[in-house]
């Protein structure tokens, strides 16, 4: 399995339809402080089914919507689509390449797809559960936490490791 | 479970004692069970002791040896189970110079097994990068993404006199 | 003493409004007592927005955007009440090049009413400096101070190959 | 009042005896990872009277006395002096100058000076009270410590507005 792309249409600073194709290797995100770095992050984790709106810094999931500039109304909805390739064999799928897309309304109500299907959260939440990739994941470390790796508690420390075994 | 977890936890070790001694180049590190009679619930010591220096509990060593103490945990993991894809966010912000290029050496090790997208300031990182994607605000507060080549960071990076 | 300290919070409130658009070059910031009846123990919230920006949670700031707004705080602090001396330890870590031009120029202006010795890896900061010390390690695990000038930091900050 | 001068001998990493002079305006201490620059920062916030050891990132007193390398046995003592200028009108003090000076010992053993004269802890407190230097100053800003000035609860914020009133 890998990324393919992603696309942002009204999430967080992305106020825009915003593509990102991705190449196998080493991909570098750069920026200015401010200009939306992190919140590629935050689409990423947020889409394959990260629930706590504090892990995305907001105080609730309506915060990942764009909620406007100087210049610009906010929108009322958020939706974030990540497409993987070399899927064969995950969870029950039979398809190649997978899209998950999330949406969030102003109301709180979620909406899910895999290839344009709907499904539920936790669908998307086990089509990645057994690659080592999910919510709090060692392999998707947000700016600052790599320090809570060594100032956590030793029996905080474990769920790492537990991801792992 | 204990079979598998206690197989699992050896392994990261074993990888986490070579990780470190290669981005320290030296010293000695590793990790402990704080209690073996309940392996499945007790808490992980971090054993850290950089080269030259002796060993102190883990919150003496400084900013950056901090970071490549948990870069080498991360990386003993990754060996341990590798994921499709790894998410770094300004993971080499306390880093100088000279361990960011340890850090890039052995990042691009792990490329065959996985992909990475990392998040940085700084020109080593951007420099190993395949692929470069700029984020930018030309109207306030709405980003855009512009795909870039090194030589147009370089440009940027530049600060206005 | 609840005058005293409503007159030093108005102060410092009006001071990191000033510094806050300095550094952002623009936008608006400001600090809120949570409970004017009992301003002696009541929270104080801190309230910013960069510019063009619309105001949201503090949290959903960006790293950078976060030191620079607890830069202006302890800047207008520093306007209200200079110490004799200021000690910063990398407080330019996650600031852009750019950001951190700004925060030296205004860094340079509390020059004449506070010494100050600051701690940090960047080539901006350093620039500004009347002062170099460098801290190696020739012997393992034994610091050694070196009186330094800039050229020779530009020398030492080149990776090794 | 304005720093004049630091002197480290069994400090931290600072084995043997070190002396940094300060000029006016702005002095920046530079170096790799791990060669001691934030243990000079420790040495000035321990002599001037921090009494935390986890604020100092030991967990006792004991941790800031060099502790030995390879090559070299650890020390029984660690003495810092910190020497201010122009300190007519502070506290009682009738000098221009004072040197501040603070030892520890591996009993846990504490011995503080003003002017090579013994004095105890919290004449060195009292001396930098009006200051607005002093332990978990505003002005004493420790690595990684800025981003708590907005992460921490609106009550614990305070401290750093009542320091300045
Ligand atoms: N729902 C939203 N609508 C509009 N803008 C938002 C929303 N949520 C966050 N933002 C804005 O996104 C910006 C933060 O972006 P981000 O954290 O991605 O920056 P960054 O590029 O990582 O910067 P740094 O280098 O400082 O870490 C903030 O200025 C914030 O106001
Ligand atoms: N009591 C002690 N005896 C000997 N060495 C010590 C003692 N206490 C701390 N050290 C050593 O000092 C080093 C940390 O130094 P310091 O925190 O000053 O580094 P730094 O220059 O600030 O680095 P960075 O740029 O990574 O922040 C650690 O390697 C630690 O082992
Ligand atoms: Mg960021
Ligand atoms: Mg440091």
């Amino acid at each position: 399995m890998y990324l393919k792309s992603l696309e942002m249409i009204g999430f967080k600073s992305f106020a825009d339809r915003t593509r990102l194709e991705f190449e196998t290797g080493m991909t570098a995100i750069v920026g200015p402080n401010g200009c939306g770095k992190s919140n590629v992050s935050d689409a990423i984790r947020w889409v394959i089914g990260e629930q706590s709106a504090k892990a995305l810094r907001g105080a609730k999931m309506e915060d990942c919507i764009f909620n406007g500039t100087e210049e610009r109304k906010p929108l009322g909805m958020a939706e974030v689509s990540l497409t993987l390739g070399d899927c064969d064999g995950l969870a029950d799928m039979d398809f190649h390449e997978i899209t998950v897309t999330r949406r969030v309304f102003r109301s709180g109500e979620g909406q899910y797809f895999l290839n344009k299907a709907p499904c539920r959260l936790k669908d998307i939440q086990r089509l990645f559960m057994d690659t080592g990739i999910g919510a709090a994941s060692y392999s998707l470390m947000e700016q600052g936490r790599i320090d809570q790796v060594l100032s956590s508690r030793p029996e905080d420390r474990r769920a790492i490791f537990e991801q792992a075994s | 479970t204990t079979e598998m977890f206690r197989r699992t936890f050896d392994q990261i070790n074993a990888n986490f004692e070579t990780m470190f001694g290669k981005l320290f180049r030296g010293g000695a590190a590793k990790l402990v069970l704080v209690n073996e009679e309940d392996i499945l619930e007790c808490g992980i010591e971090i054993i850290a002791r950089p080269p030259g220096k002796r060993l102190q509990n883990i919150s003496l060593l400084s900013g950056g040896e901090r970071t490549l103490t948990a870069v080498a945990l991360l990386f003993a993991i990754y060996m341990c189970k590798p994921s499709p894809f790894c998410l770094l966010d300004e993971m080499d912000a306390a880093l100088d110079e000279a361990n960011i290029s340890r850090f890039v050496k052995i990042l691009e090790g792990f490329l065959k097994l996985s992909q990475f997208i990392v998040i940085t300031h700084n020109r080593q990182t951007i420099a190993a990068a395949g692929t470069l994607y700029g984020v930018t605000m030309p109207k306030k507060g709405i980003s855009k993404i512009v795909s870039m080549k090194f030589r147009d960071f370089e440009k940027q990076a530049e600060p206005a006199a």
